[in-house]
């Protein structure tokens, strides 16, 4: 039975998306790229202590694996929270031909974090 | 980002090769963004301005996605779509002779393109513009012709022309598509990086049309292509099961 559960003074919350706006313009990109003048990107950060890991979508493994973390922190750690559910989207730029292009990209947006 | 010389770094341009970019080297392009490019980004998985702008959490709104890696609006599919402009277009047409009314080259570089890309749509659009609407709204014969080798200094001179199609359009007063991966000698091979076309219009009637009007006409031609292709790599399943 495991009786060490999330650290109450953990410094970190646990995994989840948190918001990242990706500005075309401070990074520059803003002359050529026409549209969209950024989006909302997120990102995921927190831990993936154990019972987290078991109340948000995590593989059996990561859950496993934050159990034994929970036991044998020195020996293992816990599992990283990362992007599980990400969506496209389509940006409208210039490329150095002079052609208007629309290219669409999957994986841009990310929507939901888990422990993997 | 991009230093003051106009090169970039190693670590810049290695980023925008993994993303699919080449933004053009000198100053901020002016050419207007066509409108059949916003509309399709308009209708793009996403209104990127307003996505993910709710909330950053499990709790998203979940809205129906359209097909991935398909093009809704032109009924093909792909993930990557270019407008491109005639090259050739800043060159004036050529003096027609006996009863055409115009006769224009069209060129297209279209080496842009990356092997892995699979075309899926080439559709060329002619636009007449305003002067268009000036013309007598009557049939008209129209040919094009792929061409290749062109002599040196004789912009309407080829070592090879074939025509691709001949078609009476009822007006110039809207645009023309012609798709032309449907048009035998391109469709059936590879096309080629360097697309050359002649353009060939006369009146379909017996009209003694004045020749300023087929200047008109000529000077106001817009010829552009619809470029879409689908790269494989960039349209993954969205989920897999072990």
């Amino acid at each position: 039975r495991a009786t060490y559960l999330a650290p109450l003074d953990s410094p970190d919350p646990p995994c989840k998306a948190r918001r990242l706006y990706i500005n075309f313009r401070e990074v520059g990109w803003h002359n050529w790229i026409i549209a969209p003048r950024g989006f909302m990107a997120n990102y995921c950060q927190g831990h993936c202590f154990f019972p987290t890991a078991t109340k948000i979508s995590s593989l059996n493994h990561a859950v496993m694996q934050s159990l034994m973390h929970s036991v044998a922190p020195a020996t293992t750690p816990p599992p990283c929270c990362v992007p599980v559910k990400l969506s496209p989207i389509s940006v409208l730029f210039y490329d150095n031909s002079d052609n208007v292009v629309l290219r669409h990209y999957e994986d841009m947006v990310v929507d939901e974090c888990g422990c993997r | 980002t991009q230093p003051p010389s106009g090169t970039l770094s190693p670590q810049a341009s290695a980023l925008l090769q993994t993303l699919g970019l080449s933004p053009p080297p000198g100053p901020p392009p002016t050419r207007p963004v066509p409108s059949v490019m916003w509309r399709l980004f308009r209708r793009g998985p996403e209104a990127a301005e307003t996505q993910g702008s709710e909330s950053a959490g499990p709790e998203m709104p979940q809205e129906p996605q359209p097909l991935p890696c398909h093009v809704e609006e032109l009924g093909v599919p792909g993930n990557i779509v270019r407008h491109v402009l005639d090259g050739g277009a800043s060159a004036p047409p050529e003096p027609a002779l006996g009863s055409l009314c115009l006769e224009k080259p069209l060129f297209f570089n279209l080496s842009f393109l990356d092997p892995k890309e699979q075309l899926t749509l080439v559709r060329l659009e002619l636009n007449f513009g305003a002067p268009g609407n000036l013309a007598p709204a009557q049939d008209w014969e129209l040919s094009l012709s792929y061409a290749q080798g062109r002599l040196w200094g004789q912009p309407l001179y080829w070592h090879h022309r074939e025509v691709l199609l001949r078609r009476t359009v009822p007006t110039l007063h809207d645009p023309l598509y012609f798709d032309m991966l449907a048009l035998g000698r391109l469709g059936n091979s590879t096309f080629p990086q360097n697309l050359s076309l002649v353009l060939e219009m006369l009146p379909g009637r017996d009209s003694d049309l004045p020749r300023g009007l087929c200047t008109k006409l000529g000077h106001s031609l817009e010829a552009s292509l619809l470029v879409v292709t689908l790269d494989p790599q960039l349209c993954q399943p969205t989920s897999r099961k072990r």
